[in-house]
Parts: C-alpha cells; sequence; structure tokens
C-alpha cells in the first residue's frame, strides 16, 4: 500500500483505496500452536470460493452493521424504541450479510472436523450448525458437524449450573429438552439459533482445549453466508475465552488483515509485543455487556478537536470485531466532520454512501494527502487511525470517509 | 467490487487482555 507520511498528513495512492482480487496471504506468526488464520469471508483469501452473486453490496453491508449497532445499542443500558425495533428484521435463510466479516477455521470433535467461524468479540456462546438438524440449517460449505461420530461430545444437562446461567452470555432464559439444556440467541441482523447446549474438545492450530461449551444448533436461520457458526469472543463466562482462562489467562489478540485480500490472525494467550499500548477497559455500567473503553478526545491533523469530555461519557465506547464502521456521539462527529471537509476542501465532494457522509471523488487523482486521525484512550494512549482504516471506497469516485455519528448522543 | 472491512481496526493489532482488564493497541504489530 504506497502511502507517505507528511507530518500530520497521509499521503495515499488513489487506486490503492480498491481491494484487491488476489489473495496475497502474510504467513509471519501462524505457526504458533495457538494461531489461527483470519480472513475476510468475502475476500479472496476466504477458504470458501465466493459466488460473486453472493457477495453483498456496500450499501447490504452498511445496513446490517446498521442493524448490529441498533442491537449493540438496544442491550446496552440506554436502549430506546428504535434500536429495539430493529432486532425484530426478519432473517432471511440463505441470504448473505451480516457484518461480522472475519473467519476462522476450527477443529471440532474427536476425530476433528474443520469448521470455519464467523469471530466475534461482540457475542459470547460459540455455536455450530449440528446434524440432524431437527428444525432447520442454512447451507454451508463445510460438512454440518454430527455430534454422534465424535467420541468427546457430550450434551449438558438441564439441571446444570451451566445451563441455569446462560442467558448471561446468550440473553434468553434456556430451555429443557428431555434432560439436555436448550440455548437460543439472536443477533442483530435477526439472524438466531436455537439447539443443545453440549460439550467437546475443540483444537486451535494445534493446541487441543477439552470439554469446550457451546451451542449444537438445531433451528439455524439467518445471514451466516455458509459459515459452520460463530466464535464467541465476549467478556461474559460462558465465552470461548473465559473457558480457557486457566490455559490462556483470558488474554487473546488479532490483526485483522489490511485488505480483504490478505489474511491477519487470531492468537489465545500471552505475546509478546514491546509497541503495544494499553488503556483500562471501561468500569462504566453503560458499555456493559461489551468491552468497553473510555475515548476521551479525537486529533485531526495534529489539532485536537474541541470537543466536551461529557460528550464521550454519556454514552460510552465499546470495540468490537463484528462491526464494520465506527460510530461517534453526534457532537463529536460533527466536529471531526467539519474539520476533516476543512482540511480536503481542495478535492470535490461525492454523494454520500449509506450511512457515510463525508464523501470525495478522487477520480481524477493519482494521489491525495488526508490528514491523520487519532483516538486518544484513558492513560493517554493515542491510537492513529492508519490510512487505509480512514476510508471506504465503492469505486475512486466515492470514497468515504469511515466514520459515522449516532443519532442520539445517548446512543 | 470494493469490500468492506472493520475499518478502523484494519493494520491495527487489537491485545484483549480480559484478565489484566485493558485492551491494547499496537501499529504495526502484525507486520
Amino acid at each position: 500500500r504506497k502511502m507517505a507520511e507528511t507530518g500530520h498528513h497521509h499521503t495515499v495512492t488513489v487506486g490503492s483505496l480498491i481491494p484487491s482480487s488476489v489473495c496475497s496471504p502474510s504467513t509471519i506468526g501462524l505457526d504458533e500452536k495457538s494461531t489461527l488464520k483470519v480472513t475476510h469471508k468475502h475476500g479472496p483469501c476466504s477458504p470458501h470460493k465466493q459466488d460473486k452473486a453472493n457477495i453483498p453490496s456496500h450499501e447490504d453491508i452498511l445496513r446490517l452493521d446498521q442493524a448490529r449497532v441498533d442491537s449493540i445499542q438496544s442491550k446496552m443500558s440506554n436502549s430506546n424504541a428504535k434500536a429495539k425495533d430493529s432486532v425484530t428484521l426478519p432473517a432471511q435463510s440463505g441470504s448473505i450479510i451480516g457484518s461480522a466479516n472475519y473467519i476462522v477455521t476450527v477443529g471440532m470433535g474427536t476425530p476433528k472436523k474443520d469448521l470455519t467461524l464467523v469471530f466475534d468479540t461482540g457475542s459470547d456462546l460459540t455455536w455450530i450448525q449440528c446434524q440432524p438438524c431437527v428444525v432447520a440449517c442454512y447451507p454451508q460449505v463445510d460438512p454440518i458437524f454430527n455430534p454422534s461420530k465424535s467420541t468427546t461430545y457430550k450434551n449438558i444437562s438441564c439441571n446444570s449450573d451451566r445451563c441455569k446461567s446462560i442467558a448471561s452470555g446468550t440473553g434468553n432464559e434456556p430451555g429443557c429438552s428431555g434432560t439436555t439444556c436448550v440455548y437460543g440467541i439472536q443477533y442483530g441482523d435477526g439472524s438466531f439459533t436455537v439447539g443443545f447446549l453440549a460439550k467437546d474438545t475443540i483444537t486451535l492450530s494445534s493446541d487441543k482445549l477439552r470439554e469446550i461449551e457451546f451451542g449444537c444448533g438445531e433451528n439455524n436461520q439467518g445471514l451466516f453466508v455458509g459459515q459452520a457458526g460463530l466464535m464467541g469472543l465476549g467478556p461474559d463466562k460462558l465465552s470461548i475465552v473465559s473457558q480457557t482462562a486457566s490455559k490462556y489467562g483470558k488474554i487473546f489478540s488479532y490483526c485483522l488483515p489490511s485488505s480483504s485480500s490478505s489474511a491477519g490472525r487470531l492468537t489465545f494467550g500471552p505475546k509478546s509485543s514491546k509497541s503495544v499500548k494499553y488503556t483500562r477497559l471501561s468500569a462504566n455500567p453503560k458499555t456493559k455487556p461489551y468491552y468497553g473503553l473510555d475515548l476521551r478526545g479525537i486529533y485531526v491533523g495534529g489539532k485536537k478537536l474541541s470537543i466536551s469530555p461529557s460528550v464521550f461519557t454519556t454514552s460510552g465506547t465499546i470495540i468490537d470485531s463484528g462491526t464494520v464502521i465506527t460510530r461517534l456521539p453526534p457532537a463529536a462527529y460533527s466536529a471531526l466532520k467539519a474539520a476533516f471537509k476543512k482540511k480536503l476542501s481542495q478535492y470535490p465532494r461525492a454523494p454520500a454512501l449509506s450511512i457515510l457522509d463525508t464523501c470525495y471523488d478522487f477520480s481524477k487523482y493519482r494521489s491525495v494527502s488526508v490528514p491523520k486521525i487519532s483516538f486518544f484512550f484513558r492513560g493517554s494512549v493515542q491510537v492513529r487511525i492508519p490510512a487505509i482504516g480512514l476510508f471506504v471506497a465503492s469505486n475512486t469516485s466515492q470514497v468515504c470517509l469511515a466514520i459515522a455519528g449516532n443519532s442520539s448522543p445517548t446512543d | 467490487l470494493g469490500i468492506y472491512g472493520n475499518t478502523q481496526q484494519l493494520t491495527l493489532q487489537l491485545v484483549y487482555d480480559v484478565a489484566g482488564g485493558k485492551v491494547g493497541f499496537a501499529s504495526g504489530g502484525c507486520n
């Protein structure tokens, strides 16, 4: 990616904003035994061949991203009626989308069967589609897991403490089928899964994790795009992060691939990296049940925007691997947008792209100069957004700032 | 055809130390 760093600006080659159609994966760090390769589910590095007709449009992805954000906001203490409405969107089996875009492959059961899962820090339960698909399974690329063929598979009793406490991770009280615990979970895009709470061996790269509790889905409907299920990395005790605390210390890290045509990684356990800057997880109760951060300020082109601290504390901030576009409180977004527009005043504007309303026509330029944007978190942690993370481009004549504003200061 | 990623997180390494109650960011941590 051709960029030059010039003080408080990035110089970006316009052509580099459009993703490549050829996979060029990095293999750095993938030899570790608890590290999984991360790819974009619609990109050329995905382990599944893509049917071009099923790749979602930009508008589709942004619409579903908004549905996910509405769902997240509805679960937080400042939920509102609009957000609640959004989670009732009907899921369409066999459809595409769902804004959690990144996938990993794990081994399930004994002998292990490789399954491709969406990974998601915004939910807790790990689940897969299971035979015999008592009610419904959507089409998936990998063979659907058959628990009767795994020698280590066990159902979890509905009288167990674990069953009785899964509502904190699924949002729904458990049920009972015979003596087996039944879970149910619904996502922001209307997708849902219902099935048996079970445990089995899960293999991450070469690490075997025994008796990991997960959902064996027997009624799965929605927008999972051929994936075998979902890996929940949320903070609840139900998540795989909490279940593997004794082995990995509740530490994991990931790099999302810098374009859809390359690979990143997801690693469980401590990993030394000198350059990591830490900020505390937020104690703001408004960010539960997600990973909350304390955003304190925003810099554009080296200058701090004039934003009252209360703008950030009113709503709180969360980080979620499954949300595509960062949202800011309205006042913060207005300030950012104004500063950004001022710095790019020499470039022609372009129409909005769905929720993204700060767009430019770069089609007549070979390269452009854009201001650097940094977020400041508690502990004086400055995170500069890399140039590739600043824009979404449908084509070079419609390149949009990849940040949107919330509709309410309390969202 | 362009494909979106989770745009703000691209090229950053994200480290979740849940037991330690902190989240880390590393520029170039995946290079």
